[in-house]
């Protein structure tokens, strides 16, 4: 279950509070995946107490847009925690999926991978099984494949510890590179952070969607919950 | 196997001190719903008076809503989320999947710390844990009355991590972030959020 709040001395109005709430949320905490599942106790709320002495924001203020997006920011940090926790997950996994025809089949799509258990268990062997990728994108729940052409898709990992190359092409423009360079794979691979780029290059949206591998170390502790 | 490592995070991310927003306390305590004495049981009260708080929140779009999601969706509909002044949230039991019971459990939080802060409908309610579980009411009753009755509440950094480890449930580490941000007009504000989770981890809040 994911349970959080926010508090703030910030005056805002409970309308605007809402709509900053639900955009930061849209953006966070809703583009997280450890294991896929729901819980029936999901909660993010907030309050804002008006402690500081200045104009309440409205939706209309100058500030609105600025305390949204730090807010939302902010939002990430927290949401970023509760992956990086992921009940024995030993890797943080950004997805990142850019130049969608639209924001909502690049989520779909960013959390068609993240929800993958192929994948994570990959992932937590460090194996650079880039068809397990592809799988789960050929399988997310898209209404129609207008943001998803195959002969145009690349498929990357990307290093986050600013060694070269960043970049390892696994799929480009829908060819896979067979004499992927494993040895750099690997390296890429055993950092604890890890970015998978998937360019769809049929549109200019983006989503990002944070996940993490799957243990041992996960099953343990949930094959032996209510007691 | 190669994956297969320790890694300290609670080192690695939890703080050691932080900036808290003004006009808020927080209390914690173990009331005994964990089976292993962890601080399970926390309130956070807006004690700012010079004008109305607001709330909102976003809840689980799962089918078999928790009572306390019903209950809380409930508060900030009759309120239109103006003048909510607390938030108290336990762990160890979900108090989902329980039925009218479960519903007057959630309730009878809400009223017991609503009574404490002596305005009405005035408290949102949270709850995490094991599903298909009633909550003991006698413990929960009995820890949220000893926060309130020996003024356990405080707004140090000791008090914040403390409220933030008492929602977690299997979480290797409590998620506690802080952060002072500054308007266009130079006024500075602060945030500070908590959030538990470990497993059962996809929300899609609405």
């Amino acid at each position: 279950t994911l349970l959080g709040y926010f508090v703030t001395d910030l005056p805002i109005a409970s309308s605007a509070l809402q709509k900053i709430l639900r955009f930061a949320t849209d953006r966070s905490f809703n583009c997280i995946s450890v294991d896929g599942d729901m819980s029936t106790n999901d909660t993010i709320c907030m309050i804002a107490n008006g402690a500081v002495e200045t104009d309440e924001i409205t939706e209309s203020s100058e500030e609105y847009e600025q305390v949204k997006s730090q807010v939302t920011e902010f939002a990430k940090t927290l949401a970023q925690l509760v992956v990086r926790d992921g009940e024995g997950s030993t890797k943080f996994v950004t997805v990142n999926v850019q130049n969608s025809l639209t924001f909502e089949d690049a989520k779909i799509i960013a959390e068609s991978i993240s929800n993958s258990m192929l994948v994570k268990t990959a992932l937590y062997g460090q194996d650079a099984n880039w068809g397990r990728i592809l799988c789960a994108i050929g399988y997310a729940k898209l209404d129609n494949l207008k943001s998803l052409n195959t002969d145009s898709i690349s498929v990357s990992f990307i290093a986050t510890d600013n060694s070269e190359p960043r970049e390892l092409k696994l799929v480009e423009n829908g060819v896979p590179q067979l004499d992927v360079d494993e040895e750099r794979a690997a390296q890429i691979l055993a950092l604890d952070d890890l970015e998978v780029l998937v360019d769809l290059k049929t549109g200019n949206e983006s989503a990002q969607f944070w996940t993490c591998d799957l243990s041992h170390e996960y099953v343990t502790i949930n094959g032996d919950y209510r007691s | 196997q190669h994956g297969r490592k320790v890694i300290d995070k609670y080192n690695l991310y939890v703080p050691t001190e932080g900036v808290f927003p003004k006009g808020y306390k927080v209390g914690s305590i173990a009331s005994g719903v964990k089976k292993n004495g962890n601080l399970d049981l926390g309130v956070l009260v807006n004690t700012n008076t010079s004008r109305p708080s607001s709330a909102a929140a976003v809840f689980t779009t799962n089918k078999f809503k928790a009572a306390p999601v019903l209950t809380s969706k409930k508060v900030l509909e009759s309120t239109q989320g103006n003048g909510i002044n607390a938030i108290v949230v336990n762990s160890g039991c979900a108090n989902a999947v329980t039925g009218e019971l479960g519903m007057q459990d959630a309730q009878e939080m809400i009223d017991l710390v609503n009574r404490k802060i002596g305005k009405p409908n005035s408290t949102l309610v949270m709850s995490t844990g094991v599903i298909g579980q009633r909550l003991q009411m006698d413990k929960i009753s009995a820890g949220i009355k000893n926060i309130f009755d020996n003024n356990a509440l405080g707004n140090d950094f000791k008090s914040w991590l403390n409220i933030a480890k008492s929602i977690n449930t299997t979480d290797t580490f409590p998620k506690l972030v802080s952060r002072q941000f500054e308007l266009l007009n130079g006024q500075k504000y602060t945030l500070v959020g908590m959030a538990k989770g470990a497993g059962m981890i996809c929300p899609n809040m609405a």
